[in-house]
This record gives C-alpha cells, sequence and structure tokens, in this order.
C-alpha cells in the first residue's frame, strides 16, 4: 500500500516521545520522495488521457493517487517539523554549544537552521533589558533560595 | 525534554495538520465500500488478479484515505462503522465503561471516534454521546488512580487506557510528583 | 522565514509542484 514509508517515518520519531534526537532518517526521507515522484507521473499521464480520450472512469485513481500525496507530504513535512522543535528545544537544554553526540544525529540543513535559530534568540536576547541584554535561557527554575 | 513542546492532537473532529498524534491517528484502519471502479490499482487488492478494483470490494481503508475518498457529491467510497462504534458495543460502554479494555480495543478510540463524524452516519449523535458517557464514566478513576500513585509502577494502572486517557494520567501524575518535590522544599 | 526556508529546501522543492505550499505552517497552535 502506498505511504507506508511515510508512517514509519512518523513512528520512529514518535517512540522517542520524550524529545530525545534519533538520527536523521535520510533514507527515508528519500524513499518517500520517490514514491511521490511515481505517484504524481502515474496521475500525470491519467489525467492527460481522462482529458484527451474522455476517460472519466479514471477520476476515481486519480483522486486516490493525490489523497496519497497529500499524505506523504504531511508525513514529510510533520517528519521534519517535529525534529526543528526538538532541536530548538537542545539549544534551551544544552546552550549553544551542543554536545558532539547530538550535532552527529542532525542532518547538515538541520545544523544551518540550528545557527539560524541562535542568531534570532541572540539578536531577540540582546533586545532585553538594556544595554547587556538579559540571556533568558538561564534561570528556568527559581533558585534554591 | 520540558523545552521540547510537540504540536498537540486536535480537538473533537479536527486534526492537527503537524500533530504527530493525529497522523498516528489517522493511520488506524476502517471498514470500507468502493462506490466506484478503481482502474490500474488492482496491484493493491489482496487478490490482485484483475488490474483494477472493482466497484463493491469491500476494504479495510486507513482513516486518512477514506476521509479523502469520501466526497459527499462524488462518493468513491462508502464508510462502515467498526464494530466498537456499533450499538451492541455502546450499549456495553452505556452499562459500564470501566469494564473495557479500552487500549485493546482502540488504542484511539475517543479521537477516532471523533473522526467518525466527518462520516454523515445516522448514528453520529449516538456515537457522540456515547463517546461523551464514555469518557465522563472512567474519568473519576483515572483520576484518583493518577493522583494516589506516588513513586510506585503504575503500568498496570494504564494499561487499560486509551492513548487519550494515558496521556490525561501522565498529566495527573506530573503535577502529583511536582507537589510532592515542593513538599520537600526541592 | 528560517523554518519555511528550511522545509523548502529539504522537502517541498522535490515534491510535485502543486505541493509545494507551506500554508499549513499557520496551523500550527501558538
Amino acid at each position: 500500500m502506498f505511504c507506508e514509508k511515510a508512517i514509519e517515518l512518523i513512528r520512529e520519531l514518535h517512540r522517542s516521545g520524550d524529545g530525545s534526537l534519533p538520527a536523521f532518517n535520510e533514507d527515508g526521507v528519500r524513499q518517500v520522495l520517490e514514491e511521490m515522484k511515481a505517484l504524481y507521473e502515474q496521475n500525470q499521464t491519467d489525467v492527460h488521457e481522462a482529458k484527451s480520450d474522455g476517460r472519466s472512469d479514471l477520476i476515481p485513481t486519480i483522486t486516490f493517487r493525490h489523497c496519497c500525496l497529500l499524505r506523504n507530504r504531511r508525513c514529510i513535512v510533520s517528519y521534519l517539523y517535529d525534529r526543528l522543535l526538538r532541536i530548538r528545544a537542545l539549544r534551551w537544554e544544552y546552550g549553544s554549544v551542543l554536545p558532539s553526540a547530538l550535532r552527529f544525529q542532525m542532518s547538515a540543513d538541520e545544523m544551518v537552521w540550528f545557527n539560524q535559530y541562535k542568531k534570532s534568540l541572540a539578536t531577540y536576547m540582546r533586545s532585553l533589558g538594556g544595554d547587556e541584554g538579559l540571556d533568558v535561557t538561564q534561570d528556568l527554575t527559581p533558585p534554591k533560595s | 525534554s520540558e523545552a521540547y513542546m510537540p504540536v498537540s492532537a486536535g480537538l473533537g473532529s479536527e486534526e492537527n495538520f503537524l500533530s504527530l498524534e493525529d497522523i498516528i491517528m489517522s493511520h488506524e484502519k476502517l471498514p470500507c465500500r468502493l462506490e466506484m471502479t478503481l482502474p490500474r490499482l488492482g496491484f493493491l487488492d489482496k487478490s490482485g488478479e484483475s488490474d483494477s478494483i472493482p466497484e463493491g470490494t469491500k476494504m479495510e481503508l486507513p482513516l486518512w484515505l477514506a476521509k479523502g475518498l469520501y466526497d459527499k457529491k462524488r462518493k468513491i467510497v462508502s464508510v462502515e462503522l467498526p464494530k466498537i462504534y456499533k450499538e451492541g458495543w455502546r450499549t456495553v460502554f452505556n452499562a459500564d465503561a470501566n469494564v473495557v479494555d479500552l487500549h485493546r480495543l482502540g488504542p484511539y478510540y475517543y479521537s477516532f471516534g471523533c473522526q467518525l463524524l466527518n462520516f454523515d452516519s445516522p448514528e453520529n449523535p449516538e456515537i457522540a454521546q456515547t463517546l461523551l458517557q464514555t469518557f465522563v464514566g472512567r474519568f473519576r478513576r483515572i483520576m484518583d488512580s493518577s493522583q494516589n500513585a506516588y513513586n510506585e509502577d503504575t503500568s498496570g494502572l494504564v494499561s487499560r487506557l486509551d492513548e487519550l486517557e494515558r496521556i490525561l494520567f501522565h498529566a495527573g501524575q506530573k503535577g502529583l510528583n511536582e507537589f510532592q518535590r515542593w513538599e520537600k522544599g526541592q | 522565514a528560517n523554518t519555511e526556508t528550511y522545509l523548502k529546501n529539504v522537502a517541498l522543492k522535490h515534491m510535485p509542484p502543486n505541493l509545494q505550499t507551506v500554508d499549513f505552517l499557520k496551523s500550527v497552535p501558538k
């Protein structure tokens, strides 16, 4: 059945529900994108035939494949987005320099996103509390006293 | 980690596009009947002899696909109720919802049940009523057990709970543990 | 913008043209 690879990506991420960051599944993402390409090409052929030869009986099949395309897109984007939420949390847990073990779990593109996020956060923190700025990632829990 | 805030599941018959919970829930299967032939998709059908899946075929489709194909005008599929939402089971739930193992029957009994309201079944009002009654009927026991299980193995307490109830139980446990730590000045 | 750029580069631009929008990000609960 279509979209099996896509749901596997989501399940893999959902299993580490505590927010830990599993390795980026490059191969899984590529396979889903390949399935989407194949679905789209089949649909383009059938849409052309439905139009030029009046094959309206193909419309349910075209709809079926389009549902699968939308499903694959939802899974891919949610997989990538949830990983960004985990990576964002790392900045608040570990500070701006991540342990290498965590960096190895991230793709190159995720590292670019993370560096940009750090810059945005730093710009925001400099805008707080007068000249020195304010590090809002410190003292997230009340001091013992 | 505290700072990780996943996109939460949608409420009622809504789904949140980016919610992992909703994506996994919407993969649960639904008994459907094809109201139109699906040419060139025969390879998807178990028998798989012919090139197409003929009209009238009964098949279990994931919720996300049933929702996509279920169009009020051009109905490609019609949807039947999964048995635990039918009248027979509704009577059991209304009698005493606490005796039911919702994890085995679900595990997305409530959220999947709310999704069924997207298909205009004449039994929708009864389904909605039973979902609500079941939740209310089981809530008390979930709240009590989550508030009284301190520093003990809770797997027995959650084994028969549906996913939504487990989230509720863990929220109660979190509050209890934080209160205990506060009392000890931690 | 950072997240949209990332999603476009990593996924959306490799998808069929009619699926390359990022409007779903607006649906994220604040």
